[in-house]
């Protein structure tokens, strides 16, 4: 993943993806 | 709301373990940090579940974790 978009943003009622994307 | 627990989180797959997590932090984070709740919170979710449960069970050591974690936050975007 890119360093601008970290750190993954959490929005509550949404599945969390977290870090498996990288 | 019910406390979380180790066991509660063990029936859960390790994605929705995460989840369980981020909704309990994200709540105690977002009046500290209305702006910034959503960006802690996936950045403490970076930690052991079984830290991120002490943490939720300690206050104090939550909010440092917190203020940490705004520190970072903030040097990164810099």
């Amino acid at each position: 993943g890119s360093s601008i978009s970290w750190p993954p943003e959490f929005h509550p009622g949404v599945p969390w993806k977290g870090l498996q994307n990288i | 709301q019910e406390p979380l627990t180790a066991s509660m989180l063990a029936k859960a797959p390790p994605q929705e373990q995460k989840q369980m997590l981020g909704e309990r932090l994200y709540h105690l984070i977002y009046p500290l940090h209305p702006s910034l709740a959503g960006k802690i919170t996936g950045m403490l979710l970076e930690i052991d579940n079984s830290e991120v449960l002490l943490l939720l069970e300690s206050p104090a050591s939550l909010r440092s974790k917190i203020e940490e974690a705004v520190t970072v936050l903030q040097a990164h975007q810099a």
